[in-house]
């Protein structure tokens, strides 16, 4: 683990006295390591380790009997400032219905947590809607009405011929008309890179005036989770994060090059396949996973 | 660029960079640079392009040592296993397609009972490439599923039958029990045929992807990868780590979501697209 790795550097750092820049320096390329091995991006390694150096090189650390744990605070410390605070709620705005809409890559969990949203809404007393708009993976549409049988929730569909914001559009008007308060819409995964299906988010934007956009991102996203997290944020304004799959062993150092190329929310995360299998991000017990 | 520019500690540390951020991960990095370190000092190469080509040398070196071309044969029962949403359905389309192409018969069966409308999504597939699909109800138990289609296979002389399993995380122990019964049922109703259990990996996938290997490997055999979404901006220098600690080989990639966007694995494009 990063404590016992910082442990064995200071320990053999103990027998010549005072510790030095030079000390502080080697222990920050263990710390280092451990965010590299954790997925956190390259370059927001090396932006996180020059601003915790400069606090390391301060009296705490450089006097301290047990510096490695001074080390540790420090970096819990700054990872935890950088995640956020808790932010779980949604900002579901003033007119009705409120919208949410969720993007991502492909496979990334979107379909599953719009139905996790519609649950966790309902609970809250809200009356939502699901809103497929996703109309070119096979069965897409079906797998949403299977989550929403699942929950009572209804799902609105034009097929899979319609233009996407016109769906949109149409669900708002429904919605107005059958008591929802809350519409949630699915997108189809896309590549960031993709020109024409990033201009179709836009416009779906454009037509509906969302409240909320989610990128969804999976947890065990390697380097590549600050490309996909600022190209969706560049085109959209996203207003949160919806990171998924945390139930598996991932360290998720995603959440941080997320976080830090962004400056958006994570607001929840998901811990499994059910649709109760959503809770609030916490950024501490983030920092401490990603440390590992 | 760097021709004509001098091999120093610089050119190193931009070498290490680039694999790092094409997710090799920081310890087969490592072993990659201080290799190549020693390879440059020995044969006193000065010139940084010459030091690219054996770095790419030696990746490609790592890919391809001991590799047995994928050879298809009948009959032949392909496995297709892996974590959540890495695109194993979509890619079990893209094989029956090409096998089809190749002259072959396949049968997909519909092992995946568990999630929302998976069947549905193979099913469309199956119609999409015009080859018969084994399904039961949803919810029943995968195994019973596996079985009926080994049955029909083997009655119909099917050439390749391509199971799909639920996604599921290697952390799970109920969920790698399940699929170490699947893999026991496929060996005990069909010995004479050939099987293949292809782990589909996802190129946005950091370090985690390692752990997945090996886990699956202990359960289910691993016999090949297949490394999907390369079409997007991710490296999958991950599957390097994996080749050198599990030798596990890399079958295929996934460059899109038609049926045509899958490729044979080619090593020396897969290095070169690493530096781009
Ligand atoms: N273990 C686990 N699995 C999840 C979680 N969220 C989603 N999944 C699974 O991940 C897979 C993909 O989920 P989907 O909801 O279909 O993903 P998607 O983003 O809608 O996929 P596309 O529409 O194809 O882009 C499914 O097998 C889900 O059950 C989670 O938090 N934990
Ligand atoms: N861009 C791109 N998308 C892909 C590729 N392979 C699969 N996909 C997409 O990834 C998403 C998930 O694919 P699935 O085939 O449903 O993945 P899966 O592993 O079967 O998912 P689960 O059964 O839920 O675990 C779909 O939107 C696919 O179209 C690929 O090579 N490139
Ligand atoms: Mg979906
Ligand atoms: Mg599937």
């Amino acid at each position: 683990s990063l404590s016992e790795r910082l442990q064995g550097v200071f320990k053999k750092l103990r027998g010549k006295g005072k510790l030095t820049e030079k000390d502080i320096k080697e222990a920050m390329r263990e710390v280092k390591v451990a965010l590299l091995e954790a997925d956190v991006n390259f370059k927001v390694v090396k932006d996180f380790i020059n601003s915790v150096t400069e606090k390391a090189l301060g009296q705490e650390v450089m006097e301290s009997l047990t510096p490695a744990q001074q080390v540790i605070k420090i970096v819990h410390e700054e990872l935890i400032k950088l995640m956020g605070s808790v932010e779980s709620r949604l900002n579901l705005g003033s007119k009705v219905p409120a919208v949410i809409m969720m993007v991502g890559l492909q496979g990334s969990g979107k379909t599953t947590a719009c139905g996790k949203l519609a649950n966790l809404l309902k609970k809250q007393g809200k009356n939502p809607l699901l809103v497929a708009c996703d109309t070119v993976r096979p069965a897409a549409i079906k797998q949403l009405q299977v989550l929403g049988a699942n929950i009572n929730v209804p799902v609105f569909t034009m097929g899979d011929k319609v233009d996407t914001a016109d769906i949109a559009k149409a669900s708002i008007d429904y919605a107005k008309s059958h008591n929802v308060d809350v519409v949630i819409i699915d997108t189809a995964g896309r590549l960031h890179i993709d020109d024409e299906l990033m201009e179709e988010l836009v416009r779906i934007k454009e037509a509906v005036h969302p409240d909320e956009i989610l990128l969804v991102a999976d947890a065990m996203t390697g380097q590549d989770a600050v490309n996909v997290a600022s190209s969706f944020n560049e085109r959209l304004d996203i207003t949160g994060v919806i990171l998924t799959k945390l139930d598996g062993d991932t360290r998720g150092g995603a959440a941080l090059s997320i976080k830090a190329v962004t400056q958006k929310p994570i607001k929840y995360v998901g811990i499994g396949e059910k649709l109760g299998d959503i809770e609030p991000f916490y950024p501490d017990r983030m920092a401490s996973r990603i440390l590992g | 660029l760097s021709f004509g520019k001098k091999v120093d500690e610089e050119l190193f540390e931009e070498l290490e960079e680039a694999l790092i951020l094409a997710d090799v991960g920081v310890d087969t990095t490592y072993k990659i640079i201080q290799s190549l370190k020693q390879k440059t000092k020995e044969e006193k190469i000065f010139e940084a392009s010459k030091v690219r080509k054996l770095l790419a040398q030696e990746i490609y070196e790592i890919l391809q040592k001991d590799v047995e071309p994928f050879v298809l044969t009948s009959p032949m029962v392909i496995l297709i296993v892996g974590v959540n949403g890495v695109g194993k359905t979509t890619t079990i389309g893209k094989l029956a397609h090409l096998y089809k192409k190749q002259g072959k018969s396949v049968m997909m069966v519909a092992a995946d009972t568990f999630r929302a409308a998976a069947i549905d999504q193979l099913e469309v597939w199956a119609k999409r490439v015009n080859c018969p699909i084994i399904k039961h109800q949803e919810g029943s138990d995968p195994a019973s599923v596996v079985f009926d289609g080994l049955q029909s296979a083997k009655a119909r002389g099917i050439d390749v039958v391509i199971c799909d399993t639920a996604g599921r995380l290697h952390n799970k122990k109920n969920l790698m029990e399940e699929l170490r019964k699947i893999r026991k049922v496929i060996d005990r109703e069909y010995s004479e045929a050939r099987v293949e259990t292809f782990l589909v990996l996802d190129a946005t996938t950091g370090q985690n992807a390692l752990q997945q290997a090996k886990i699956f490997k202990e359960v289910a055999d691993i016999t090949g990868i297949i490394l999907t979404k390369l079409d997007g901006t991710a490296k999958g220098g991950i599957v390097i780590a994996i080749k050198e600690e599990l030798n596990l080989p890399i079958r295929y990639i996934g460059i899109g979501e038609g049926m045509e966007d899958l490729q044979a694995f080619d090593a020396k494009s897969f290095v070169s697209a690493i530096f781009q």
